[in-house]
């Protein structure tokens, strides 16, 4: 990571896993 | 559904702890920003889980965490979720 994730933050979707930081930053 | 406790949190593994605070802060976010729910709470599962228990019961609390987050999310421009 370049410290500039545009994605950030993640999204949480109600019943979807949340993976957290790692579905943005593998 | 029954309100989240602490014992409760600790029973589970740390990503289904954040996936039982994540699903309970939802709807209270959702209820108040309906277009960045997602984000917001994404953002807020950031925070310790201790934290999070209080907010679930303080919505004093929530809504101050909640007004951080959107400036944040302002100052990092996102976009909203269609």
């Amino acid at each position: 990571s370049n410290g500039t994730n545009i994605n950030w933050p993640p999204e949480f979707c109600p019943g979807v896993p949340w993976k957290g930081l790692q579905n943005i930053d593998p | 559904p029954e309100p989240l406790t602490a014992s409760m949190l600790a029973a589970a593994p740390l990503m289904d702890q954040k996936q039982l605070l994540g699903e309970r802060l939802y709807p209270m976010i959702h209820a108040l920003h309906p277009n960045l729910a997602g984000k917001i709470t994404g953002m807020l599962l950031e925070i310790d889980n201790s934290e999070l228990l209080h907010m679930l019961e303080s919505p004093e609390s929530l809504h101050s965490k909640v007004d951080e987050a959107i400036a944040v999310l302002q100052a990092h421009q996102v976009k909203e979720c269609s």
